[in-house]
């Protein structure tokens, strides 16, 4: 069913490059293929194990193969879901191994924690959007959207979210009282912490999201072999 | 489990959705 709709084929046909195999895939490249947005637990889980490879590079960042310099995120296209579950953001210019700045890139520059979560935050709503109308919105679950909400720092000013949600009464809870503790999110940590306060188990979060993402990347990578099988 | 189909409403000036694209 994910594969619905007479984009779907075509967009995955000519969505990865090259035919052999793959240990990543990018957003984007997992957006095309469905033709559709993520779900709300992708959304949790991406946030999560991003913020966690970031968390991990700036703390020792000579120890980490897939190095993630601090700098804005501008697209899809620079987050990479690996086969083993774990999400970082692709080499930018000027990074260790890659070609300096030019005309036509994306611009890089070092930036604080603080910026590189929002434009997380706003890569992540909008692959929550993908595929929708300007004037359409996604209906999304008052945890997710406050989580977006502070990460891309478009809080209210009285620290209140807009409640269009009609059905939030009914799963507002004192679990949720407990998440809106974090009203600021300074660091990779406090997403992370929003992010495991959204399961059952907050100390499951580690497993649980890696297994959302690695699950994410075996079954975009077979709804491919499908596609290019039946194409 | 979340169902794979999510709701679409109308977006609303004041939405997240609005406050995003003025990023």
């Amino acid at each position: 069913s994910s594969a619905s709709g007479s984009g779907a084929p075509a967009a995955a046909a000519g969505g990865l490059d090259g035919g052999g195999p793959r240990d990543s895939l990018s957003l984007e490249e997992i957006l095309r293929l469905y033709n559709q947005p993520i779900n709300e637990e992708q959304a949790w889980a991406v946030c999560y194990q991003c913020c966690g490879s970031l968390r991990a590079a700036a703390r020792d960042p000579r120890s980490r193969p897939r190095r993630a310099p601090r700098r804005r995120l501008e697209a899809p296209a620079q987050i990479r879901v690996w086969k083993d579950g774990t999400v970082t953001l692709a080499p930018g210019p000027g990074d260790p191994g890659e070609p300096p700045p030019g005309a036509g890139t994306l611009g890089y520059s070092h930036c604080t924690e603080t910026e590189v979560i929002e434009s997380l935050g706003i890569i992540i709503y909008k692959a929550l959007d993908y595929g929708l109308k300007e004037n359409e919105e996604r209906e999304l679950s008052p945890p997710l959207e406050q989580l977006i909400d502070h990460m891309a720092n478009t809080v209210e000013a009285d620290g209140s979210n807009d409640e269009g949600y009609e059905a939030a009464d009914e799963v507002i809870d004192e679990e949720d009282d407990e998440k809106r503790k974090i009203s600021i999110i300074r660091s990779y940590k406090d997403v992370m912490k929003l992010c495991a306060a959204h399961l059952p188990t907050q100390s499951e979060a580690p497993n649980h999201y890696q297994a959302v993402c690695r699950a994410l990347f075996a079954e975009t990578m077979e709804l491919h072999t499908f596609l290019s099988k039946i194409k | 489990k979340e169902k794979s189909l999510y709701k679409i409403k109308p977006k609303h000036d004041s939405g997240i959705k609005a406050k995003i694209s003025m990023k």
